[in-house]
């Protein structure tokens, strides 16, 4: 899990790039 | 066409709607997650880097032009996340195979979304805000991973897709299932085909030739040698520079590391 830390928090995030 | 043994008129017309749900889901998706839309790209159509411009490009180090295109890259793949995740189904995979799907596949869907920043009038690509040809790349030291995106983005641009189809053809090919270590393969077979279905579907109601599935498929292999050879080159790069490669965003760091 900490080798795709980034990767987990964007799966799990509700806003996004796209949202901002 | 006739209906098939066995089969009711509803259950065709579930499998119909079914179909138009997934097509609606994914170019959506693709819309809302394009990090420039079709417009202002073809508004910037005719904004091209000035040669003074190009030149202090090329005279910069390898390592400050390593860094600007690892940050523009990890910009693409947030945004390729994000049409992931809207994308009915991928979430409902397990996280393990999600990460492998986006590791695996999230340079193709870049280079399958950079066609549409691309001028073939003067084989140009959109690159940090103005249209840049190759050259412009020259400090990179990896003219051959280079020129082999501009030829990839050429013959892309070619095929002249839609954004429709561009959409369905960008999830098909993320969800691939022959990508190692995935714990679900047949619930990723089970997405793609439905995605492929949806493609064929939206190529044939808008007259296309059978020939053009034909012609995005075929360059998978091309999609998948620049791949392997963007990672050849960033190896390379870390061995030389290590410090630099260390301080790219994590988020390159992390889908590109092996």
């Amino acid at each position: 899990k900490e080798k795709h830390k980034i990767l987990h928090q964007l799966l799990q995030n509700s806003t996004s790039p796209v949202d901002l | 066409n006739p209906v098939p043994e066995g089969c009711s008129q509803l259950e065709i017309g579930h499998t119909f709607l079914h179909i138009e749900r997934i097509t609606q889901n994914v170019v959506k998706s693709h819309i809302e997650t394009s990090q420039f839309s079709t417009e202002e790209l073809r508004r910037l159509a005719w904004t091209f880097y000035n040669p003074e411009e190009t030149h202090s490009y090329i005279s910069r180090s390898a390592e400050t032009m390593w860094q600007k295109c690892a940050v523009q890259i990890t910009n693409a793949i947030q945004y390729i996340v994000e049409f992931a995740k809207r994308i009915s189904g991928f979430m409902d995979l397990c996280q393990n195979d999600q990460i492998i799907l986006l590791k695996a596949g999230c340079m193709d869907v870049l280079l399958i979304r950079m066609c549409r920043a691309y001028n073939p009038i003067n084989n140009t690509l959109f690159f940090d805000g103005k249209f840049a040809g190759a050259q412009l790349f020259k400090a990179l030291g990896c003219d051959d991973l280079v020129s082999a995106i501009f030829e990839l983005a050429k013959s892309l641009s070619r095929i002249q897709m839609t954004e429709e189809e561009m959409a369905l053809f960008s999830a098909a090919v993320l969800l691939s299932p022959d990508r190692p270590w995935l714990t679900d393969v047949q619930k990723v077979q089970k997405l793609q085909k439905k995605v492929y279905v949806a493609l064929q579907r939206c190529l044939q109601n808008k007259g296309a030739s059978e020939e053009k599935l034909a012609k995005m498929v075929s360059k998978l292999p091309l999609m998948r040698s620049i791949c392997n050879l963007h990672i050849d080159k960033l190896e390379f790069f870390r061995l030389v520079h290590p410090e630099t490669a260390y301080s790219f965003p994590p988020l390159y760091r992390e889908v590109f590391s092996s």
